[in-house]
């Protein structure tokens, strides 16, 4: 199944 | 000053029932050269991308970027009030408190206008890069909206794996597997929106959560095709062209393995 990513990662501009 | 006139009122209905299921409000950018949305649904695993640009509207006046919040849900519910052959019309002032809808009849026998109030939703600040992408699937929207449906059916992921051969969609689910192959036909004497074409320049190979596939698939009526961005270890983009107007495009993270 694997576990679902966010997009957090690839698009929040912090 | 905001002003915005639209001969197809449909196509506002369509652009907002794509995107009524995975947002509840969000921040419309009105500037010179166009009408756009960035926004997440509340888990920050998809991310829909709206762009309306101002050539696609028969008169478009913007004097300054404007910000105007929209609870999507009303809006919904207010444009369902306009005939899909309607002109529509948007308007706010700069600091808009509130923003008003015009619906024309066609035969101009009938005009209503609705004031609709606007909300200040504070925006994470988001930065969609420009990808090139390795993989580029271009297909009939109908055929991958049926597709995931189906899938949708047998298992809650796909993956989704793009060679030079085609395309390849698996999932897996309580009651079996299903895989299904899409090729490219170009020599076929189909009509160009009815291919499936594939750029690649590199193999790549994902899983991707159905319910927010099927979601994206919303938009088919928006256009005739589909096309999927990929590169390896980054989200999906889902991108439904809108003819001589712009787009909406849903991104979406990947499953990893764990």
């Amino acid at each position: 199944e694997g576990s679902q990513e966010t997009l957090d990662f690839y698009f929040l501009d912090v | 000053m905001f002003e915005a006139r639209l001969l197809q009122g449909g196509l506002l209905k369509k652009v907002l029932d794509s995107i009524k299921d995975i947002i509840t409000e969000g921040n419309f950018d009105c500037s010179p050269n166009g009408l756009s949305l960035q926004a997440m649904d509340s888990s920050h695993v998809s991310l829909i991308d709206i762009l309306l640009e101002s050539e696609g509207f028969e008169h478009y006046r913007c004097d300054r970027n404007i910000p105007m919040g929209l609870n999507i849900t009303n809006l919904v519910k207010m444009i369902k009030c306009a005939g899909s052959e309607d002109i529509v019309t948007i308007k706010c002032e700069d600091k808009p408190d509130n923003v008003t809808f015009l619906f024309e009849s066609k035969d101009n026998d009938k005009i209503s206008d609705f004031e609709m109030k606007t909300m200040t939703i504070d925006d994470e600040h988001l930065l969609v890069p420009d990808q090139t992408y390795t993989a580029v699937v271009k297909m009939p929207s109908a055929e991958f909206q049926r597709l995931c449906r189906d899938m949708a059916a047998i298992g809650d992921t796909v993956n989704i794996s793009v060679t030079k051969e085609g395309v390849r969609f698996s999932t897996t689910g309580d009651m079996g597997t299903a895989n299904i192959t899409v090729r490219p036909n170009p020599s076929g004497d189909q009509k160009e929106e009815e291919r499936t074409e594939v750029q690649i320049t590199e193999p790549v190979s994902a899983g991707f959560a159905l319910r927010y596939l099927n979601s994206f698939t919303k938009a088919t009526p928006l256009s005739p095709t589909v096309t999927l961005g990929m590169v390896p270890n980054l989200p999906i983009v889902v991108e439904y062209k809108i003819a001589d107007m712009g787009h909406v495009r849903y991104y979406l993270a990947p499953k990893i393995e764990d």
